[in-house]
């Protein structure tokens, strides 16, 4: 079973259209093995992509240089898998 | 679950123990619900549909799939909600009594059933189907970008490996083409919607092209009357528009195609968001989701109904 165990979801705020195509040059680099979860598109809706561990450090000093601001909106993605699967085991039980 | 009584709608369950539910449900609603097996995912699994009738033959028809995308488990979970809120308030809702008078509700609860168990057993955050892509080692179609509507435009990708891969074809997946087959055989659907996850949005098409439908209108005004009442029950905010302006340009998309074939009443949900979860939205989340997207589910329905064409 795959593993997410140190991945993080960034919440990305674009403030340009810049910062926008920017995002979008992420996304279309595939060594950086991003997850968008929400897609840049405009700066009304924020972007959020999944990162795995190895590239987390990349990708937030990418985020700082060009003064991209972000949040963590989940910390480690396998820590609420882990809780999802405990719940649904205690479901299954009850 | 001998009873729908002793079923939690508020946890997530594997696709063996959603199929038997529905049994369930089928058993204690005989004259409302019935089974229906539209035919079978790329690996041999069961694709139902749960149709709600009373009575009558081809008559006009509000069709819902959820989970096409199987990451997104809240919506899977919203429809077997909704399936069963439907069933049982049948006999006191005198709008969905209205409603079942004269229409039949399709559901297809499970879109993606390979997806959805492999987002279950090998990888939670599994997207496509599961059909091998020749010459490629990655596998899978993003099965909401292989509908015969601008197939292979912008907005999708050519690449086997991209999470939104569009396939060979247009209908290349049995899974669409399962859906597509029933929809043209029945003939008089009159909705369409697909319910996704997560972002809170209500859209209507285009997504393949920016450029507006002809009812938009019609359609940007139901949409945004539905949403009104989504929002009266816990303030969760939408934002409602064509997928192109409102998300992003996306070819081969189910509600376009839908749209292009006649189907004037084609939306796509994008159901709730706390913006600290996305797709592990917890289970404590499911019922309040189910219950406000129902509002807004119910206002489409009842405006189709109202509004024959």
């Amino acid at each position: 079973e795959r593993l997410f165990t140190g991945d993080q979801v960034i919440r990305v705020d674009a403030q340009s259209e810049e910062q926008i195509k920017l995002l979008q040059i992420l996304e279309s680099e595939e060594k950086w093995n991003l997850d968008f979860w929400r897609h840049p598109v405009s700066t009304e809706l924020p972007v959020d992509v999944r990162v795995p561990r190895s590239h987390l450090g990349a990708l937030k000093e990418y985020l700082n240089a060009h003064s991209i601001p972000f949040t963590v909106m989940i910390d480690d993605v396998q820590e609420l898998l882990d809780q999802e699967k405990a719940e649904m085991r205690e479901n299954h039980i009850r | 679950q001998h009873n729908t009584r002793d079923f939690n709608f508020g946890a997530y369950h594997p696709l063996e123990t959603i199929y038997s539910w529905m049994d369930t449900l089928v058993d204690q609603h005989p004259n409302l619900v019935t089974k229906l097996e539209i035919g079978r995912s790329y690996e041999n699994r069961p694709m139902y549909v749960l149709k709600f009738s009373t009575g009558g033959t081809n008559r006009p028809a509000i069709w819902m799939d959820l989970g096409i995308h199987s990451r997104e488990w809240v919506s899977q979970a919203t429809g077997v909600w909704t399936a069963n809120k439907i069933a049982t308030d049948y006999d006191t809702d005198a709008s969905l009594i209205a409603v079942l008078k004269t229409m039949d509700i399709y559901m297809l609860i499970v879109a993606n059933p390979d997806g959805y168990v492999f987002s279950h057993t090998s990888d939670r955050m599994w997207r496509k189907t599961r059909s091998p892509n020749s010459g490629s080692v990655c596998v899978g179609v993003d099965p909401n970008r292989n509908w015969d509507a601008g197939f292979g435009g912008p907005g999708a990708s050519t690449n086997p490996c991209s999470e939104t891969y569009q396939g060979s074809s247009a209908h290349s997946e049995i899974e669409v083409k399962n859906i597509v087959n029933l929809i043209q055989s029945h003939g008089n659907f009159k909705s369409f919607i697909s319910v996704h996850a997560y972002s809170q949005l209500l859209m209507y098409p285009y997504g393949y092209t920016c450029r507006s439908a002809a009812d938009q209108a019609e359609l940007d005004s139901v949409g945004r009357a539905a949403v009104q009442k989504l929002t009266s029950l816990y303030g969760t905010t939408y934002k409602v528009g064509n997928i192109c302006t409102i998300i992003y340009q996306a070819s081969g998309g189910s509600i376009d195609w839908s749209y292009d074939v006649g189907i004037k009443y084609s939306f796509a949900f994008e159901l709730r968001d706390t913006g600290r979860y996305g797709f592990i939205l917890p289970a404590d989340q499911i019922i309040p989701t189910a219950s406000e997207t129902w509002l807004a589910l119910k206002h489409i329905m009842e405006y189709v109904h109202d509004h024959p064409y």
